[in-house]
């Protein structure tokens, strides 16, 4: 047998490259370095030697990107894999350093871990062992950039309960970037009922399985006050939600045909006896380069 | 009441130690945190409007510690970045509003920002609290906060921090909101507490006046200024509100707050509203409280007295007529005690002009002909009124032959009954006796001696 | 920064800002 080795993967420019976090299934939150669509990915492998040396079979490294759906644990959804071959099979007789270098590699989806599904790029050395291979996998973090849309029309809608309850609402945009702000009001045009509160509330919908077996999870990102109290026929309620203070994704449709991932305004008029009034209003999100 | 104040005033005692203790460690995101729990209890519905007062109190002393720590932040240099954006962050709205206000002030005077635009946008931020009571002490607190950064100068002068106007749109934005929360809570519970509520709104008028007494404040409003902003503002929410207890303490507000020589160069506006108020406003008392106060300013030693230009008692003449006319529900006896406070500023502000005093009494006997008044019982409300304007003259000129030169002085003698004829009869002879009159002419004497009839006959 | 000015709002006519709820 070949003794143990330890593997341990540097990238190029680790000290300048920005990480991102991202929560992990767990629900805890780690932390990555950053990644574009179209940015090499290079560095270093280095293997440590534990013993005198080791037979190996074959040294590799991959960078996959895949998409995990919890209910199908057995099943990874690749829709990125390239791979380098690092060593051919023979023996390692002291700790070696491997350079890599995957060139402008594509990665069309960001990064995203959800209550059902997992979406990750991550890079796997592999020494083939007769028995047993080594391994050890590096993750990273991708977002994915957009431009200013060109169009972005307000949302503006009369919604109402007849002789009860008519608003009309007005959102600034229906396109948000992740650090923007939504500016709005809803105008009051009959009250017949007696609200208590009002409230924005971003809902997040994750979609996953297709046909028949769509499953939807909801959360609710963000409950945000925006009125107190009970208006009269001609009030307007100013909104303005601050979109960086909440843990937001971009809106992602159909990635590889596997999940979704939207966002929409649910307002809710809460009246004395705890009923609830809403109209929920789907918006993208998007991901505004930094500066 | 006073459990519910005090596990509140538990939680405000406990949050503002914590707030202040992170803030002497230069933690301000947490100080904040704890601010906001503090204010989240302005959210309770549990408290009366005394008790909430006085928990509203108690943390904006503890808020104004806030206030100060970011001021002296600013003033050092550490600014932190986006403090107007980040205290919007907060879920709930009344824990972001008091902060956002507290913030857009400590900007306001660091003059790092438009003043004028944070103004706006707070006072239009606070639409967001449409709950009566927990908007009116929101929308106080914008206003005590704001006091001594308005903009206070005059267009032409006009830099980034804004001019007078805008102060003037802001305060007037305020009150009107204020006036409509006020009002409005006329309506909430149930009829059977319509009277508790009453009293609870009368506690809370300040509130509402403060804004007025803001306008007051402002050093470079002239007064046509107020003439063409400011009066017509308040008057259009006074007279629209349709509210008795809104309209009466307003219109007083008025009076009291803002100077003499604004309320002569307004008066016809006025007194215009005064015809338009509700019913069971007292309009006679916010009347007779003008024309007192002018009276006094007339005769005030360091005073430029009443601008010639301006007709006074004509004005009050007239406008009073229009007033009655308007209110035909007004009682016969406030009528007339508006005739009383019209002849004491003819007699103090134009004692030469007899046909002023003249001219009152004429409308006094022209409005009981309209009323078709014949006898007054001496025991009424009407009796003592008429009794007491017609003494004036009397006692003013200590002149019977001059009070008999008033045209109207005798006839309204027929609206008494037998025994108030008797006693103003008396009245006159002994001030007539007082004064040694002599009475050099038969008509006069004629004259004398019919006014005295139930004396003589 | 994003634009956080409130949007135009229709100006409340006395009638409606003094009616009683409805």
């Amino acid at each position: 047998f070949g003794s143990n080795a330890e593997i341990d993967i540097a990238l190029d420019g680790q000290a300048s490259r920005k990480q991102a976090e991202i929560k992990t299934e767990d629900g805890k939150k780690e932390k990555l370095y950053l990644y574009y669509d179209g940015e090499s990915v290079t560095g270093k492998v280095n293997i440590t030697l534990k013993g005198k040396k080791m037979e190996h079979q074959g040294i590799k490294i991959e960078f996959i990107g895949q998409i995990e759906l919890y209910y199908d644990r057995g099943n990874h959804h690749e829709f990125t894999s390239l791979v380098k071959e690092l060593a051919r099979p023979g023996e390692l007789t002291q700790s070696t350093t491997y350079d890599f270098d995957f060139v402008q590699v594509e990665k069309p989806y960001e990064s995203y871990t959800g209550a059902n599904v997992r979406l990750r790029y991550f890079l796997r050395v592999t020494i083939a062992k007769r028995l047993t291979d080594v391994t050890r996998e590096m993750d990273i973090i991708v977002h994915t950039l957009s431009q200013y849309p060109e169009m972005n029309n307000s949302i503006k809608m009369e919604v109402g309960i007849e002789d009860c309850l008519h608003i009309e609402f007005e959102y600034n945009k229906s396109k948000y970037h992740l650090k923007d702000v939504i500016v709005g009001k809803i105008y009051f045009l009959l009250v017949r009922i007696k609200i208590k509160h009002m409230e924005l509330a971003i809902i997040k919908r994750e979609t996953t399985g297709s046909g028949p077996n769509t499953f939807n999870e909801n959360e609710t990102i963000a409950k945000y006050e925006i009125m107190d109290g009970a208006p009269v026929r001609g009030e307007s309620i100013p909104i303005r939600l601050f979109l960086a203070g909440y843990d937001l994704t971009p809106t992602m449709r159909d990635i590889n045909k596997k999940f979704s991932v939207r966002y929409y305004l649910n307002l809710v008029l809460v009246d004395e006896e705890e009923r609830r009034y809403f109209k929920q209003q789907e918006i993208t999100l998007w991901r505004k380069p930094d500066k | 009441q006073e459990k519910l104040l005090d596990e509140a005033m538990q939680v405000v005692k406990v949050q503002s130690f914590q707030m202040k203790r992170c803030l002497d460690k230069a933690k301000l995101m947490d100080g904040l945190k704890h601010a906001s729990n503090m204010l989240s209890e302005l959210r309770t519905s549990m408290l009366s409007p005394k008790s909430y007062y006085e928990l509203y109190m108690a943390i904006c002393d503890e808020l104004r510690y806030l206030e100060q720590y970011l001021a002296d932040e600013f003033q050092k240099g550490h600014k932190v970045a986006d403090l107007y954006e980040l205290v919007q962050y907060a879920g709930n709205i009344i824990p972001r509003l008091y902060l956002l206000v507290t913030v857009g002030v400590v900007y306001i005077k660091a003059n790092d920002h438009n003043r004028k635009d944070i103004l706006k946008d707070l006072v239009e931020m606070c639409r967001g609290v449409q709950h009566p009571l927990r908007g009116l002490f929101l929308r106080n607190y914008l206003l005590q906060c704001t006091r001594n950064s308005l903009p206070d100068c005059q267009e032409g002068e006009e830099t980034q921090t804004g001019t007078v106007k805008d102060s003037i749109d802001f305060i007037l934005l305020n009150f009107a909101e204020m006036n409509k929360l006020w009002v409005r809570m006329q309506h909430q519970g149930h009829s059977r507490d319509r009277e508790k509520r009453e009293k609870e709104r009368l506690e809370l008028r300040i509130l509402v006046g403060t804004n007025l007494v803001r306008l007051s404040q402002l050093d470079t409003m002239v007064v046509d200024m107020y003439k063409k902003n400011v009066l017509p503002g308040v008057l259009e929410q006074t007279v629209s509100c349709r509210d008795y207890i809104a309209q009466e303490y307003l219109m007083e507000c008025i009076i009291q707050v803002f100077p003499d020589e604004f309320h002569l160069q307004t008066l016809n506006s006025f007194l215009k509203a005064c015809a338009d108020l509700h019913k069971l406003v007292n309009v006679k008392n916010i009347i007779i409280a003008l024309i007192d106060r002018l009276a006094l300013f007339a005769h005030r030693d360091d005073g430029s007295g009443i601008p010639s230009d301006i007709k006074l008692f004509d004005i009050f003449s007239q406008q009073v007529s229009s007033v009655i006319q308007a209110r035909e529900d007004m009682p016969t006896e406030d009528i007339v005690s508006l005739q009383v406070s019209l002849i004491n500023l003819a007699l103090k502000c134009y004692p030469d002009r007899v046909d002023y005093v003249d001219k009152v009494l004429e409308t006094t006997v022209e409005i009981f002909n309209r009323l078709n008044l014949e006898r007054l019982e001496s025991s009424s409300a009407v009796c003592k009124e008429l009794s007491r304007l017609l003494k004036i003259p009397v006692d003013n000129y200590n002149n019977l032959l001059t009070v008999l030169q008033l045209k109207h002085f005798a006839p309204l003698f027929e609206f008494f009954d037998y025994e108030s004829r008797k006693i103003m009869a008396a009245y006159v002879i002994n001030n007539a006796l007082e004064n040694s009159l002599y009475i050099p002419t038969q008509e006069q004497t004629d004259a004398v001696l019919t006014l005295v009839a139930p004396l003589v006959q | 920064s994003a634009d956080t000015r409130r949007l135009n709002t229709k100006k409340q006519t006395l009638d409606d800002a003094y009616a009683a709820p409805a």
